[in-house]
């Protein structure tokens, strides 16, 4: 269902050239649960964000169910971003002026879903993420932690066929990350692929294939035995 | 040096009313290297806040250095922030729109540290922590972990004699966490003293004394075998 081929992403900073992504080919299929691991800078957000349809890389072909994602309109690639893909940004990327509950209704609201039916499904994501009672803080009244949860039920809440979550639980003490991974492993048996970017091997051990990036390519990509 | 006495710090939001700190004592003495842990919300950076004379508590009393923090001027506080402490934010913090270099730089600014002693302090600091090659990037040219490694090297750029970290390797990866906590150790064995929020067993097992946090209170505190 995803298909990546030869992506690279070079940036111009001055007259230096970085090359975030050289060469990257890849393949998910639907149903797949899998960890995305590397240094920090080998490219791995650059290509989550490609994969979110959230960037484009500068040369190379990202193709979703069959939809060549380079020749998509602006729609297209709105509807993608709103139905089918629950993302979860590395750094949260909350609307600081708006509660943890509006928060994750946003996407909702995007997709044109019902006031009663998108405060049912946020005050059912927040509750999951064990934050039930703070739908009503904003941001800034929230821990680290909690605000990454937010970010995650944000990307629940809209029942998405694809999660990419790019280190979710980078902020999170080993209970609650085995809480939110529970849910994604739940999520995956019910058939809702996963990507998600990790630097903890614990975490990348409730996945069943592991892709290591290196220096903006893919340096191994191997598949665990079954869980 | 560092003597916290029954400290609280509550929030009223709306009308309910969240007990972040709920009466914690501590003692850090010099050198020292402290880890902090606990579950995702029980206190750990309202104190660390706090701690770097950043927020004040509800009630209790601080003393560093034998200065009682509460009755000191906003000149004493800024002076101690600037010349005490070295602080890595959470969330990083970091000045969007200048360069990494500049960011590290401007803790010694505010100090009146001349320009060349402050560009090569900075540069120095931006080498030991793996980004000499990236000193002229803006934050969001920049990876996650990236990000934080100048966050890092800013508290450490301006020589300070005490380093408060929270959550200093949340994003990253196994190798540059060990390289970050390599210079924590080298920074305490030459007597500054570190006092870290983590939620990784192994990054604590860098650290002699381990401070569990549970719901705003402190639950245990242990002394770890002479590493
Ligand atoms: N401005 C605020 N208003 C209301 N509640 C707040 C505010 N700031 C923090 N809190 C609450 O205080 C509690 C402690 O927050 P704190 O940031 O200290 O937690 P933490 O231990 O650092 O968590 P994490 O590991 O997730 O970073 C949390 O439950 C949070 O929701
Ligand atoms: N706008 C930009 N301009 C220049 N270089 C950039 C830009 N954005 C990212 N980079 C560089 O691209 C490389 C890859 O970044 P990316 O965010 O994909 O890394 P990552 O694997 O997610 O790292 P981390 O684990 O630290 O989050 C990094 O070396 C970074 O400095
Ligand atoms: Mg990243
Ligand atoms: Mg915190």
């Amino acid at each position: 269902m995803i298909s990546l081929k030869n992506l690279t992403k070079v940036y111009a900073t001055g007259d230096v050239e970085v090359r975030a992504l050289a060469g990257v080919s890849l393949e998910i299929t639907e149903g797949e649960f899998v960890s995305i691991m590397g240094p920090s800078g080998s490219g791995k957000s650059t290509m989550m964000n490609i994969l979110g349809c959230l960037d484009r890389p500068t040369t190379g072909e990202y193709f979703l169910d069959g939809l060549n994602i380079a020749q998509a309109s602006d729609n297209q690639l709105a509807e993608i971003r709103n139905q089918k893909i629950g993302f979860v940004f590395q750094s949260f990327n909350l609307l600081p002026r708006t509660t943890a509950l509006e928060n994750v209704e946003l996407p909702m609201l995007y997709r044109g879903i019902g006031a009663k039916e998108r405060r049912e499904s946020a005050l059912r994501a927040l509750n999951a993420v064990g934050l039930g009672n703070r739908v009503h803080h904003k941001p800034n009244e929230l821990s680290g932690g909690q605000q990454q949860r937010v970010a995650i039920a944000r990307a629940l809440a809209n029942n998405p066929v694809i999660i990419m979550a790019d280190e979710p639980t980078g902020n999170l003490d080993s209970k609650s990350s085995e809480e939110i991974m529970a849910i994604f492993q739940q999520l995956n048996d019910a058939g809702i692929t996963v990507a998600l970017v990790t630097h903890e091997p614990d975490i990348a051990l409730f996945s069943k294939r592991i892709v290591r990036f290196k220096d903006g390519q893919i340096d191994s990509d191997e598949t665990l035995a079954q869980r």
